[in-house]
């Protein structure tokens, strides 16, 4: 069974990617 | 690509926390991602605001601007109407939960504007 780790859940949004 | 969406939120996904321990992605509260953060030297939590969300370019997309962290930085995202975000002290939040919950059999609230959803930036970035 696979495992996940929990910060893949979860999305980076860091502010970089604004515009 | 917002086309795929990834397996782990299939309902019954086994999801490590940062402690090691397992639970299931339908069963994660906040205090999970906080404690797991509060562990983790690399990440840390942020509050990421919902200030608009508009139809995406891509068929079955939506376009979200957050407000993210102190700082209220400016940032979109397109994703899939069912692509779930988690909502602090709400849980599984998405812009078209019966969809979400009909592909992942994930209960899913409705993601609106204002809403907080737990995001993660790396430690010491800013």
């Amino acid at each position: 069974v696979p495992v996940f780790p929990w910060h893949s859940l979860v999305p980076f949004l860091e502010p970089s990617q604004s515009g | 690509s917002p086309v795929v969406l990834p397996p782990f939120f299939m309902r019954g996904s086994i999801i490590q926390l940062a402690d090691g321990e397992l639970k299931r992605v339908e069963d994660l509260k906040t205090e999970d991602f906080i404690q797991s953060a509060e562990i983790s030297s690399e990440l840390k939590i942020d509050s990421s605001t919902v200030e608009r969300i508009d139809s995406g370019q891509s068929p079955n997309a939506v376009l979200i601007q957050f407000s993210v962290g102190e700082l209220k930085a400016q940032v979109c995202v397109e994703v899939l109407v069912e692509y779930p975000f988690f909502v602090f002290g709400q849980g599984w939040s998405s812009c078209c939960p019966d969809r979400t919950t009909q592909l992942f059999e994930l209960s899913c609230a409705k993601l609106c504007v204002g809403d907080v959803c737990v995001s993660l930036t790396l430690r010491g970035l800013r």
